[in-house]
């Protein structure tokens, strides 16, 4: 911008600054995100960063990172990751642990799920100075955003059913969620 | 061989090499190994849509061109971190919540359509006769910063690659080999494979994301599907969107009638073949037609300047 030439530019952001926090969840987390519209050096260089924290078992949603390739770096805490390719199969369905990187291409699906006491925070940089997710849950969600007819014949499921997903979905406002009932409570 | 694709001693005309029967239609695509598509960094697929059939949910990892050859139908394509601003109206269904998507476009015989990389996209036809979609992957675009391979991402159904890429042994098998090996370690007792982003994640880690119960989740991943990538739609889809303007639907009926009146000529042609005479006085006819039609033209925008819609 004018007020900013070359000479000038910003070339720090403190990326851990709570209060600087995009997404927040007191049960489940934050998530703050560092692209070209807050640092716009970062236009220059075409990448961006993304640093996350979770709260134990809080589960930051299947999503895919719709322009940009993401190379996380574990800061603290372990994780349950699993990432999917277009074949639909799980290339990397394991624990991610503190010190280790785990590169996510392109539109590859991936979840994490904090699985220690102490949580999970990592850093992610990501290929793109204006990287986008495309969530797979929660209410900025590609399902939410499909009309309830095609979910209902693409997969099969009654209206009833698929009113539900889309209810339940809604009240996903954003993209880290600490799950209500445990899977096993969901069974009974 | 980097350096030489583009080092062509001769160019081929291509017809696709390979064709998946689906449900509700059929895909064609050409082979992407090819040299002269490797040259051009380009993959195309032709999808033959039949009436009420659903090209599933999918995004691809390169932006493409759709080109609309025949047919009209509906396209959803759900831009990240835009508004679900098409809503049913509220007094629909008493007790439940008014469904809410996002924007639906209607396409039709002579339409591009242009798809960024990684926005899931579906097609329905909705019309009466076949739609007919040419798509064109640019793999060498920028926004694709995976390899050069047309990489479909489905978010339902148990669908067939509909590249078959040379070298990338088919979706079953290798997935069954790794998933075989992959759930023993996880202790997964599932039933089949799906071919979808859902397949890939554990039942109970999306089933509390989604805060659903774990059947319907299993209808998610796609297991016991066998539609493939175009599905037929229980009745007609309904779906929240504006009505076409006049003017198209009144084209798309004119393109109808059309279509009958050849078909109907072509018959007659094949019955009476030889019948010079009879072609000419279909052509006069034809013509008077024609000149019928643009009178009416005429005269509607006459009429139409002083009242027609904007």
């Amino acid at each position: 911008g004018i007020e900013e030439t070359l000479c000038t530019l910003r070339l720090r952001e403190n990326i851990h600054d709570p209060s600087r926090a995009d997404v927040y969840n007191p049960q489940a987390g934050r998530i703050s995100t560092l692209n070209s519209h807050n640092l716009p050096v970062l236009r220059w260089l075409q990448l961006s960063a993304e640093f996350g924290r979770l709260q134990r078992d809080a589960i930051y949603v299947p999503h895919w990172n719709r322009n940009a390739h993401s190379v996380i770096y574990v800061v603290k805490g372990r994780a349950q990751v699993q990432v999917v390719d277009d074949f639909g199969q799980a290339v990397f369905d394991d624990e991610l642990q503190q010190g280790q990187i785990l590169t996510v291409p392109q539109n590859f699906a991936v979840v994490k799920r904090a699985s220690s006491s102490e949580g999970f925070e990592w850093v992610a940089f990501k290929t793109n100075d204006n990287a986008q997710i495309s969530p797979l849950a929660g209410q900025n969600s590609v399902l939410r955003a499909i009309p309830a007819d095609v979910l209902a014949n693409a997969f099969q499921l009654s209206q009833e059913d698929v009113s539900e997903l889309k209810s339940n979905l809604d009240q996903q406002e954003i993209t880290i969620v600490r799950p209500s009932r445990s899977s096993s409570q969901r069974k009974a | 061989q980097q350096f030489n694709r583009c080092q062509l001693d001769r160019l081929d005309a291509l017809e696709p090499n390979n064709r998946i029967k689906a449900e509700a239609g059929v895909i064609e695509s050409w082979d992407p190994n090819d040299r002269q598509f490797q040259c051009v960094g380009v993959a195309v697929v032709r999808r033959i849509i039949e009436p009420n059939g659903l090209l599933l949910p999918q995004y691809d990892s390169a932006p493409q061109l759709i080109y609309i050859q025949s047919g009209y139908g509906i396209l959803g394509a759900v831009l990240p971190g835009c508004p679900n601003a098409y809503q049913e109206s509220q007094q629909h269904q008493q007790g439940q919540q008014p469904d809410q998507n996002q924007k639906i476009r209607n396409f039709r015989l002579g339409d591009i359509i242009a798809l960024p990389a990684g926005v899931a996209y579906w097609l329905y036809n909705d019309g009466d006769s076949e739609v007919v979609a040419l798509s064109l992957l640019d793999t060498n675009n920028q926004a694709n910063q995976l390899d050069k391979n047309p990489r479909h991402f489905y978010l339902a159904g148990n669908p067939e690659d509909e590249f078959q890429l040379q070298g990338r042994s088919p979706r079953g098998q290798r997935r069954q080999q790794q998933q075989g090996q992959g759930r023993r370690e996880r202790g997964q007792q599932q039933q089949g494979q799906g071919n979808n982003l859902f397949s890939g994640f554990r039942t109970e880690d999306l089933a509390d994301a989604f805060n659903v119960d774990e059947e319907t989740i299993r209808n998610l991943q796609g297991f016991q599907e066998d539609r493939k990538n175009i599905v037929k739609v229980k009745g007609r889809l309904q779906v929240v969107r504006p009505p076409r303007s006049r003017e198209e639907r009144e084209r798309l009926e004119r393109q109808e009638r059309e279509q009958e009146r050849e078909d109907e000529r072509e018959q007659q042609r094949e019955s009476r073949r030889g019948g010079r005479e009879e072609r000419e006085r279909e052509e006069r006819q034809q013509e008077r037609e024609e000149e019928r039609e643009q009178e009416r033209e005429r005269r509607e925008s006459r009429r139409g300047g002083r009242g027609r819609d904007n």
